[in-house]
């Protein structure tokens, strides 16, 4: 039985993606078996693992609004293997940004990337989910999918500020869908170290009462292997092993898979 | 008659609700008269301006849901004078996350904030609209309201994707609801000068047939004073006059109002 990992923060631009592809890639070379879902209109998480979803004829949208009268569109039609054993990929696409107006009005809009899922999941040890920067349908899907949710944030203060809301929508899930949900854990992201700002923000947000002991030791220092990696749509464990990213990832993934790096 | 200027990239965290709030500051400092129109649920730009947007009884979210059946909302009911001359604000809300929803159903539903801006816009000289990291019917609603686009970008590949979108959207916005649309210009945000890879990737852009010549050639770099000026909700020119990020939004205002620096 696959964990389902939702990662979620409805700040922009603060590593969700990013986190997604490289604990995904890191988790498959460790040998586990890893589905990633591209939830997002942007569909960064496809580009970034090579897969250009314009040269697709079937993606997530497809499963999601059902456009064809006359076919059935099933998760086990989509997923695509990449070119790195034990990851596989549900694409996303652009078209997903209209996704949601069609959603809004079907019965058990929340759970429909659940239900669609759940057929495929079994052969899968994680299942990973990329989130669009917003609280909207398609991440209130990704997150009733999910058991986990990993919340990834820059040393910045909106980034924290998004988890707080976040946090909020969990909480109605919880109750409003009867879904379980905890957090995974808070990773910090692009820090840039040497800042004196960004020490104190982080100091900050440990103390915080919600968020106080969920964070991950480890955390993702600024690196450009990381905006090649996602410009090559190459995981950097794979680009360049050695670098910073990739030996962070590697740690992050071994700490979510609970095993245990000597300190 | 104001300049309507909507700032938007879908891309999160590219620099749009610093780019609204640092250009706007700088204009309102240069003696023209500016509204800030917060259109994002997640508030940045309102607390950016050291407004809470909870401690506020009625928002945007006010005018453009009208949830009291007794009561109208108008944009002169919410528009804010913030702490410093010639800077108003239309504040945002967490609210507004729900606000598509109620608004998708409504004949009109893509001009409603043009409609509620129009009769308090005489006063104004510039209109900076901050938008939501999405294509969805928030900032479809900007695009409209607004006669130009600036699109801040990062040296990194899914924000220039980013931009490719938003040109097909603009595009079917001035077809569908024939609206004239110029982009201002580009503006490259958050860079780290020193990265070869940085430098390629602008090139890359630069070089681009629909984006060619829209760059503004004031880059705004990495400056950790821009963290520190949302942390504390003071827009950069006022918090810290003397620091890059200061000097290159002023220079950006500047390029955008015409008025010509030295070389
Ligand atoms: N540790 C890092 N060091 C340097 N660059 C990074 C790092 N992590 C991510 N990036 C880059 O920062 C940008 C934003 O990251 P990413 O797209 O993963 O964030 P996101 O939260 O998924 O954004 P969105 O909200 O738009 O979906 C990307 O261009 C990515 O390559
Ligand atoms: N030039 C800069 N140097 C350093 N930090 C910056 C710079 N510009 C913006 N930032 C910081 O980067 C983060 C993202 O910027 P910002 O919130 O303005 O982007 P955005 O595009 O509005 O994001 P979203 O898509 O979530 O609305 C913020 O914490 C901001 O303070
Ligand atoms: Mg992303
Ligand atoms: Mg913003």
């Amino acid at each position: 039985m696959p964990r389902i990992i939702a990662v979620c923060n409805q700040k922009g631009g603060v590593g969700k993606t990013t986190t997604v592809i490289n604990i995904g890639a890191c988790l498959a070379q460790l040998g586990a078996r890893v589905l990633l879902v591209d939830v997002d209109p942007q569909a960064n998480c496809t580009n970034g693992v090579g897969v250009d979803p314009r040269g697709l004829k079937h993606t997530l949208f497809d499963v999601l609004v059902q456009p064809d009268k006359f076919k059935i569109f099933r998760m086990e039609d989509i997923i695509i293997k990449t070119e790195w054993p034990n990851l596989d990929l549900v694409p996303g696409h652009p078209d997903l940004a209209g996704a949601e107006l069609h959603l809004v009005r079907k019965i058990g809009r929340e759970t429909l990337l659940r239900k669609t899922l759940e057929p495929v999941s079994r052969p899968y040890d994680y299942i990973l989910i990329d989130t669009p920067p917003s609280l909207s349908l398609l991440t209130i899907n990704a997150l009733t999918a999910a058991q986990e949710v990993v919340i990834p944030s820059r040393a910045e203060p909106w980034s924290l500020d998004g988890i707080e809301n976040l946090l909020d929508t969990m909480d109605a899930i919880r109750e409003e869908l009867n879904q379980p949900l905890r957090i995974a854990g808070i990773i910090v992201t692009i820090l840039h170290e040497r800042a004196r700002l960004s020490k104190e923000i982080v100091k900050r947000a440990e103390q915080d009462e919600r968020l106080r002991g969920r964070f991950f030791k480890t955390r993702i220092r600024r690196n450009i292997k990381l905006v090649e990696s996602a410009d090559r749509g190459i995981p950097v464990i794979h680009l360049a092993p050695e670098s910073h990213g990739a030996k962070a990832f590697m740690a992050l993934a071994k700490d979510l898979a609970g095993l245990d790096e000597p300190a």
